[in-house]
């Protein structure tokens, strides 16, 4: 959250795209899944959204939440997290 | 630590690398120094040498590159991707590609380039990423003002190469595990209506969005203050933070650190030189009186008329009956103060100068 006080407001989930590129890069996402809003079941976004809330320590919601934005938004390696 | 899927690794220990370019941001000796510099972390640990080359194929070529750079993995300009490495083999096996876009630097500013350096290389080496926040090979940038293997690194690495041939076994720094019931704190301070523990070069603080607590660098909020605070506490009512370690002081105001500090605790408290340093301290709201703990005594300061009171030290143990005659760190919420000592926490109601609770020091992480 890096910030005082932490985080708290639910993102407008506007940053659907950062987040379906960040999936795609990192976490082996294909590109022809559909975006969260498109879905109401669970999809493969949900899982990967999970998987590197996982991975992050996040609490694995599946919801693109303040925090899961904030760490998608941080400079990182560009090696995927998960094995291609 | 992860491997990486197959486990790649060299089959030769006696390693090439050769610098292809340089990034206009820094001098080629700096930038020399530090290539050098983060092959030496991975060598201190491990049976693996590096010698530079300065021409043909070398198992590790390095290289600062723009966008689209011939290796399917193209850059993004400035910020998120910052660089990437391939894993061992030949060709374009082990190579590292810094992205050009970026800014390099050798010191705390956007982005340091041993850092980076040091992460790819432990991909060039096998590796993949570590979930561990404090390990160097965690996906994400976070510059805690050195670059060190923890743990985690060195026992990924010697799992794909065996120990170092140094005689001294190699240890690295922990990552502090918030549920970990031997978990004891440096310093604790409430901060604009949360509670901030410290431990070596993390803070963790209890936020809804983790499962347990957030747990990050202290450098995260405060770059220049990265590790090693001994005490802190909160004057609520001027909206300001201040930080102990050794016989100096820093003031913050959110993640903003005020001008003019580090400042002394002689002259801006009044402590005999015999202080060296301040094991934890209390601000009390409704008296106005911050507590400071130092080994076995305890000193009282006037916040409003800016003096130690007269007749301190006294002895915690008189003071404080029943939470022993140290403290690691305290905390005052809703009145009580809450000592930490070891990993015991005991709630105190200093009007009654009496123990209402006695919890595990980590009590406060949902664990």
């Amino acid at each position: 959250s890096h910030g005082f006080p932490a985080a708290t407001s639910e993102t407008q989930e506007q940053d659907m795209e950062m987040i379906q590129k960040y999936l795609e890069n990192y976490y082996n996402l294909k590109s022809n899944e559909k975006q969260i809003k498109k879905q109401r079941k669970i999809t493969p976004v949900v899982e990967k959204l999970k998987q590197m809330q996982k991975f992050f320590g996040l609490k694995v919601t599946g919801k693109p939440n303040a925090e899961t934005l904030n760490v998608m938004k941080q400079a990182r390696c560009g090696v995927p997290d998960v094995a291609q | 630590f992860v491997l990486t899927e197959g486990n790649p690794r060299w089959e030769h220990t006696n390693l090439t690398y050769r610098i292809e370019n340089y990034t206009p941001d820094l001098p080629g000796a700096v930038v020399d120094n530090t290539i050098e510099k983060a092959f030496q972390l991975w060598s201190n640990v491990s049976p693996l040498t590096f010698t530079k080359v300065f021409k043909g194929q070398a198992d590790i070529m390095i290289s600062f590159a723009w966008r689209d750079h011939g290796d399917n993995s193209p850059f993004d300009g400035p910020g998120e991707v910052l660089a990437h490495a391939f894993q061992p083999g030949p060709g374009l096996g082990g190579d590292v590609h810094f992205d050009e876009d970026e800014r390099w630097t050798n010191d705390f500013t956007d982005y340091n380039l041993y850092h980076v350096a040091a992460h790819e290389l432990g991909h060039s080496l096998g590796l993949a990423h570590s979930s561990d926040i404090g390990a160097l090979m965690f996906p994400s940038y976070i510059f805690s003002g050195d670059v060190q293997l923890s743990q985690d690194d060195i026992n990924g690495i010697q799992a794909i190469y065996g120990p170092s041939k140094n005689p001294t076994l190699p240890t690295g720094p922990q990552t502090p595990r918030v549920c970990d019931s031997k978990l004891t704190f440096d310093a604790i301070t409430t901060i604009r209506g949360e509670v901030m523990f410290f431990k070596d070069k993390f803070y963790m603080r209890v936020n809804s969005f983790y499962p347990e607590a957030e747990l990050n660098f202290i450098a995260v909020f405060w770059p220049n203050l990265a590790n090693g605070l001994q005490a802190a506490y909160e004057v609520a009512h001027r909206d300001e933070v201040r930080l102990f370690k050794g016989n100096q002081y820093w003031a913050v105001r959110g993640q903003d650190v005020l001008p003019g500090y580090p400042r002394s605790i002689y002259r801006s408290f009044g402590f005999p030189r015999s202080v060296k340093n301040i094991d934890a301290a209390v601000f009390q709201e409704d008296t106005g009186k911050t507590y400071f703990f130092v080994a076995h005594h305890y000193w009282r300061y006037d916040e409003y008329k800016r003096s130690m009171d007269a007749g301190y030290p006294k002895m915690i143990a008189d003071g404080f009956p029943g939470i022993g005659n140290k403290v690691d760190a305290v905390f005052q919420k809703n009145g009580f103060f809450y000592f930490f000592r070891g990993t015991r926490q005991y709630k105190f109601d200093p009007k009654t100068k009496r123990i209402l609770t006695l919890e595990r020091a980590n009590s406060w992480f949902n664990c």
